[in-house]
């Protein structure tokens, strides 16, 4: 699965996912990606979210959607994505990850999976990571 | 404002043999969208040329480099979101479109739909005239062999455990 959030200079925000599914599955089995809230979300009063990781429980808690409401409670972006990770983890022991900017430009790229492949430009400073903690 | 991009390529155990195309592939795509903005893209077209680089890039399951069902067939899904009025567009289940990010961007401003399906999302791309090519030239040579061997792998589990010397 791949994805992309962005804040454009207007202040508009939008998101977007691709996904090839998972190896050997049940043929017609659609996961998380391509259904708006839990594959992806966006609105210009909160912010943007991608979801990738495990299809079925990133379904079962709207992830993209969640997070998006974290973010409406006032909570930062990073916080948001954490809090939302481990809501999923715990209620439906899935794992995954997530990318997330607000209407402000406060930007997140959490997961709970072994390794997650991201980057980040803003203001010609370009960030990424595949580890834990990087 | 500042414009802001943020891409990933997928959340899972990524071998160590796929890891550092896997961080160049998500910088490529980052850049491609942040330039985008930089000459006057709007945040929807910048997570779609984002989106397309990954799926061009056969490093990542979507686009070129997807992977196999039950049937060794593609199936591709793809959402689009534009924050400023909610529009949003999906397909799912198609098998022969190497962007699907960008059809489902025509579902979301071509129809008044939010996701089309199967040969329903076929037929609307050929509509519309978005490239189709072989669902074979989307996949890989290493991701037949990763299939194959799932394949085997799987029938051989199911024959320990429909024979007398079952077990778990």
């Amino acid at each position: 699965t791949v994805g992309a959030v962005a804040l454009d200079c207007s202040g508009n925000v939008a998101c977007a996912t691709s996904t090839g599914g998972i190896r050997n599955k049940m043929v017609g089995r659609v996961g998380d990606s391509p259904v708006i809230g839990s594959g992806g979300y966006a609105d210009n009063l909160s912010g943007a979210a991608s979801c990738t990781g495990h299809g079925e429980s990133i379904l079962r808690v709207t992830l993209a959607r969640l997070i998006l409401f974290h973010m409406e409670q006032g909570k930062g972006t990073a916080e948001a994505v954490n809090v939302s990770l481990t809501y999923m983890g715990e209620r439906v022991r899935g794992g995954g990850g997530a990318i997330a900017v607000s209407r402000t430009g406060d930007w997140a790229a959490r997961f709970t999976t072994e390794r997650m492949a991201w980057a980040a430009l803003e203001e010609e400073r370009l960030t990424y990571g595949l580890n834990p903690g990087e | 404002m500042s414009a802001v991009i943020v891409v990933h390529g997928g959340a899972w155990a990524i071998p160590d043999d796929l890891a550092q195309a896997s961080v160049a592939g998500v910088k490529a795509a980052a850049r491609r969208g942040f330039l985008a903005m930089k000459t006057g893209a709007s945040a929807l077209e910048a997570v779609e040329l984002a989106v397309r680089t990954m799926e061009d890039d056969p490093v990542f399951d979507a686009g070129h480099g997807a992977v196999l069902n039950a049937d060794g067939e593609v199936e591709l899904d793809a959402i689009i979101m534009d924050g400023r009025t909610l529009a949003a567009g999906a397909v799912s289940c198609v098998r022969n479109i190497p962007n699907p990010v960008s059809l489902a961007r025509a579902v979301m401003e071509k129809t008044d739909h939010v996701m089309l399906t199967d040969r329903g999302a076929n037929r609307f791309a050929q509509s519309i005239g978005i490239q189709e090519v072989s669902p074979e030239s989307l996949v890989t040579e290493q991701e037949r062999r990763e299939w194959e061997k799932n394949r085997k792998y799987s029938s051989g589990v199911k024959d320990l455990f429909n024979s007398q010397w079952g077990h778990d």
